[in-house]
């Protein structure tokens, strides 16, 4: 599936 | 975490750090944007919000608050303690073409019509495109100093690496965000001039000088 928004990077 | 983006993290990090050395060690910011240096301070300002509202880990953490730190205390050196030096002059590149686009682009296209994620896009519509002034600067004397074009390599490459780390993401973790991929192609094609001049003087020990 395709996850959006994940904002562990930086 | 793969690889790709752990060493992409640590060349943003390298990069931040070659250039805060460069201008304590010389004391002296010339042929360094001062507005590039601004943009940066304004994208993790803008970004980073979310150290006040989520916890994802103390890597995190703290990589996010060396980097904002690290982008005032350069903005510092440049427009306070050796302001002296600042070629303000040659760093006349318009940053409203820049901010009011991209800020217009960040309420258009996100992913979430939220304040704290209008502003992380912004964030990343605007890193993409931050280093320009810097370029701009190094196109208007037509050289850079050797230290400068080090600290732009790793700024480039970190974008590079992580173009890589979201195709090992897409594959392995089904991880995919379009804002973030198409400001990353767009930042790092910026680069890519540079890479070559890079490439083909610098690392053979030639000052970057453009042709008049």
């Amino acid at each position: 599936k395709i996850i959006l928004k994940q904002k562990d990077e930086l | 975490m793969n690889i790709f983006r752990l060493t992409g993290d640590l060349s943003h990090l390298a990069a931040i750090i070659i250039l805060l050395l460069k201008i304590w060690k010389t004391r002296s910011c010339a042929g360094i944007s001062g507005k590039s240096q601004l943009l940066f301070a304004l994208v993790f300002t803008t970004r980073y919000l979310d150290l006040f509202t989520s916890f994802i880990s103390l890597y995190n953490t703290s990589m996010k608050l060396i980097y904002v730190a690290c982008s005032y205390a350069t903005v510092y050196l440049i427009y306070m303690k050796f302001k002296a030096t600042y070629d303000g002059n040659h760093d006349t590149f318009r940053v409203e073409f820049l901010v009011v686009p991209v800020g217009g682009l960040s309420f258009l296209v996100n992913h979430d019509f939220s304040p704290l994620e209008i502003l992380w896009t912004f964030s990343i519509y605007l890193e993409s495109v931050a280093i320009l002034p810097q370029l701009f600067m190094i196109s208007k004397t037509g050289e850079a100093e050797t230290i400068t074009t080090h600290y732009l390599f790793f700024l480039g490459l970190y974008r590079a690496l992580y173009l890589i780390n979201w195709i090992w993401r897409y594959y392995f973790e089904g991880f995919f965000d379009l804002i973030a991929v198409v400001a990353g192609v767009v930042q790092t094609i910026l680069y890519c001039d540079f890479f070559y001049l890079y490439v083909t003087k610098v690392l053979k020990g030639k000052k970057l000088s453009l042709p008049a």
